[in-house]
């Protein structure tokens, strides 16, 4: 594995999932091999956990390469990449680990991966036979070995590792809480469609340490999809929560990069006004209504004291909607808030919160108010989640790339910090008048 | 809304081209 890989050390600024996401995710688009170190080494427990190791064996599986060290507790992960495969692929942590985060992980491969090159006649045959499975069972050898083996009309899981976002350890104590395992790997007939990848995603939608599924879904994919020219939908079947997890949501990539073509470059630095703001809470399970609608009340306030500076002239309506989540629609007990704003150039940004066990829902909305306003206060494009979020992409692009943001988050920096160790992306931070202000970025 | 200029940046990126 060592002969010429890569090393990250993944102690280094966060120190947590972010860094194996997005190493494993570069190594999978260059080639390169890939050692990652000390892994998760600012959390407690360290190393990968359930959630982490389904990340990585996803990305393993799409970029048909071989891994090491993709098990619960590994603190170190190694990945020889091989191609990227299009393909219909399924990833289940078997826990609450955070589905928004696999999809963080899959998707800058599975943007650049091209059409299904046998019109999904290659997923039919995993499904029935399983052979992918066995195949990479023997390639890769992983310490966890594979859980199940497909059978016709089911899908193909794999073994898995870990997890994460910030530190999803409260997630991951439970360990897995499916019967049929964790797992990540390619599906046969359960997702079908055209001749596009796709994810089916299993865990938490609504996740502590861990964007929302509501946020990638009306924050992140929008911004990719308008930057880069590529078409994305997402189709939450079920919410699931901390610890049962069982959500479940599919991802179809209808429009990727022509295979063997770069992602663009994009500049996002024109914010304009906020046109409107979307306010959505909701409940599920034992969590009674009026809990969003705390959460709602308190996100009000502050949204009302921002507004109601003279800076406005004329506030942007704001809507609010609570949402009563039903037992098709949710798995287990769980509330949150995401609050999106609208701007007149087409940027969106978002606060948002999930309900942490013993947390009031006002605090969750008044947090979550807060977030947003912070972010719209500092005129950047993106909001705070978004910006490292998109470094990967800037750094696979061919040309140069500008993004406004606000004061550069730990994330960010993390983010900056494995793209230049992974590929020769270089990145700079400039003030508006174009001068370098590097230090806060490194 | 905001003060853009006293607390925002631009992250610029010379991008590594990659494809598959």
């Amino acid at each position: 594995f060592d002969g010429g890989a890569t090393h990250i050390d993944g102690s280094y600024f966060e120190g947590g999932g972010q860094v194996v996401r997005n190493a494993v995710a570069l190594a999978s688009i260059t080639g390169q091999k890939l050692r990652i170190s000390d892994v998760r080494a600012n959390r407690r427990p360290s190393g990968l956990a359930y959630q982490h190791c389904t990340g990585v064996e996803l990305v393993t599986r799409i970029c048909d390469g071989v891994v090491g060290g993709a098990a619960v507790g590994s603190t170190e992960v190694r990945l020889a990449p091989g191609t990227i495969v299009p393909g219909r692929y399924v990833a289940d942590p078997g826990t609450a680990g955070a589905t928004a985060l696999l999809a963080q992980a899959a998707l800058p491969c599975l943007l650049l991966a091209g059409p299904l090159q046998n019109g999904g006649e290659e997923m039919e045959a995993l499904g029935k036979g399983g052979g992918a499975s066995a195949a990479a069972k023997e390639r890769s050898g992983t310490e966890s070995g594979f859980e199940q083996e497909g059978k016709a009309g089911e899908h193909v899981t794999a073994s898995v590792s870990l997890v994460d976002y910030a530190d999803d350890t409260e997630q991951e104590e439970a360990g897995p809480s499916h019967k049929e395992g964790m797992g990540a790997g390619k599906e046969g007939s359960a997702v079908t469609g055209g001749g596009f990848s796709s994810l089916l995603l299993r865990g938490g939608t609504d996740a502590s340490k861990a964007p929302p599924i509501d946020y990638i879904k009306e924050v992140l994919f929008p911004t990719v999809k308008r930057l880069l020219g590529v078409e994305l939908e997402m189709h939450v079947k079920r919410r699931g929560f901390y610890p049962k997890g069982n959500g479940e949501l599919t991802v179809t990539i209808t429009k990727s990069v022509e295979r063997g073509k770069c992602l663009p470059a994009f500049s996002l630095t024109e914010r304009g006004n906020v046109t409107s703001v979307h306010v959505r809470a909701f409940t599920a399970g034992a969590l009674p209504q009026h809990v969003s609608e705390e959460m709602l009340q308190s996100a009000r306030a502050v949204l009302d004291s921002f507004f109601s500076s003279p800076a406005f002239a004329s506030p942007p309506p704001v809507q609010y909607e609570s949402v009563r989540e039903t037992p098709e629609s949710a798995f287990g007990n769980g509330a949150g808030i995401l609050l999106l704003a609208e701007t007149s150039t087409g940027c969106r940004l978002a606060g948002s919160r999930v309900l942490e066990r013993g947390q009031k829902g006002a605090d969750a909305g008044r947090e979550a108010a807060e977030d947003l306003v912070g972010d719209l206060r500092s005129g950047g494009c993106v909001d705070r989640y978004l910006q490292d979020q998109l470094v990967v992409f800037m750094a696979a692009a061919e040309g140069t790339s500008r993004l406004l943001i606000g004061r550069p988050t730990l994330h960010t920096c993390t983010a900056v910090w494995v793209a230049e160790s992974m590929a020769s992306a270089r990145f700079r931070l400039l003030t508006h008048d174009g001068q370098p202000a590097t230090n806060l970025l490194r | 809304f905001g003060d853009p200029g006293t607390e925002s940046w631009i992250l610029e990126c010379d991008g590594a081209a990659l494809n598959v």
